[in-house]
């Protein structure tokens, strides 16, 4: 179960768009759901480099082509776990 | 919407009208020049990475989506420019608008057995519900007129908060064996409540599971998601399964009707079994669709369930 602690260790918050997101016009629930595996494991990855070296701005650039925002992120050890706006 | 990024992977799930597919080319471009990262293989400009997978399950507005995504065959051929090796399916009762797609390539066995490394063990859990319980819903419902005093502090975020308020007072922080007293994984939690309504929350468990929960509460079109690829037996140590999972999820949200995929790489999987009989445990409700697929190297077992 989650302590209120979690409300104050976020990697990222967007509080304008937070303090300014409306649902009124929202009517569609169900999701399109994209999986893509680069690599089979992540000892398979031959670059220094990985998904998690993109940074911020990058990954606010590919969801505005797909007209999401970013909330909010968590970091922890093995991923990041990005809220979106819709 | 959520979006996870692992080293090797990532995971996008978006709602709404958005435009999921537009990221692929912007996406390919950036690993390419960023992390040295080359999957076009072929003379076409096609892109071969480990594996990809994607799905929905049909909109309850088409004719609302976007461009592409108004109808699954578009997408389908979108998909096809990128890459060339991938399969549609179509999974359920095409006659009622209520069945469930998916897009899936080939594995590409080729990465895994130039690095003769262990592949990621791999399951996803996904339930997808509609027409909520309205009392169920109306805890997802904020309103204008939520009274929340002013934010404390600079960064205090109404949004935020009133999101940790429904995930406690929902129990959804509780579906998984996680607590303090029964298990050290560490456990993260990130949700926002939308206004007038509507919520969103990611939830992260021992660093690299995570199961992600999306609600639309509003009477008519009421809907709510949960997808997890957490591997409840194992992490468990066996004392809990994804029928127990289910049976959280359906008590918090009491859909009249509920979808259910899971995938899995190993058809000794303890869920899988027990999700195979899973009908018996739910007596509230009939079998619509049970159909299970065997797909290149995963197993996927589908229902389709109403209430009685």
């Amino acid at each position: 179960t989650v302590t209120i602690k979690e409300l104050t260790n976020h990697n990222y918050i967007d509080h304008e768009l937070s303090a300014t997101l409306d649902s009124t016009d929202a009517f569609e629930g169900p999701e399109k759901l994209l999986e893509i595996w680069f690599f089979p494991h992540k000892d398979a990855i031959t670059t220094e480099k990985t998904l998690r070296d993109i940074v911020m701005a990058r990954w606010i650039e590919i969801l505005k082509l797909v007209k999401c925002e970013v909330l909010s992120m968590k970091k922890t050890k093995e991923l990041d776990a990005f809220l979106l706006s819709e | 919407s959520s979006l996870f990024v692992f080293d090797h992977k990532l995971t996008l799930k978006t709602c709404g009208t958005t435009t999921t597919l537009f990221c692929l080319a912007r996406l390919f471009q950036i690993i390419e020049q960023e992390l040295s990262w080359d999957f076009q293989t072929t003379a076409s400009g096609k892109y071969k990475p480990f594996k990809v997978f994607y799905s929905r399950r049909c909109f309850l507005f088409p004719c609302k989506q976007a461009a592409i995504h108004q109808n699954w065959t578009d997408e389908v051929d979108y998909l096809n420019r990128f890459f060339d090796n991938g399969t549609s399916y179509s999974v359920g009762r095409n006659d009622k608008s209520n069945h469930w797609n998916l897009y899936v390539t080939e594995t590409d066995r080729a990465t895994s057995e130039e690095t003769d490394c262990i592949e990621d063990d791999d399951e996803t859990f996904e339930v997808l519900m509609t027409e909520l319980d309205p009392e169920c819903a109306d805890k997802f419902v904020c309103g204008p007129d939520t009274s929340t005093a002013a934010p404390a502090e600079l960064n205090e975020d109404k949004g935020h908060n009133l999101g940790y308020q429904m995930t406690k007072k929902t129990k959804l922080d509780d579906i998984y064996l996680n607590s303090s007293q029964d298990s050290n994984l560490s456990f993260h939690h990130d949700a926002f409540a939308f206004t007038p309504c509507g919520y969103s929350s990611n939830m992260v468990l021992d660093e690299k599971y995570y199961y992600t929960l999306h609600v639309t509460p509003e009477k008519g079109w009421s809907y709510a998601s949960f997808e997890s690829n957490i591997p409840v037996f194992d992490l468990s140590q066996g004392k809990q399964d994804n029928l127990d999972v289910l049976l959280h999820i359906l008590n918090v949200f009491q859909p009249r009707e509920f979808s259910m995929t899971f995938f899995t790489k190993n058809s000794e999987n303890p869920s899988f079994k027990k999700l195979l009989r899973i009908d018996e445990s739910l007596s509230e409700y009939i079998t619509l669709d049970k159909i299970v697929y065997d797909l290149d190297d995963y197993h996927l077992f589908y229902m389709k369930l109403q209430k009685k």
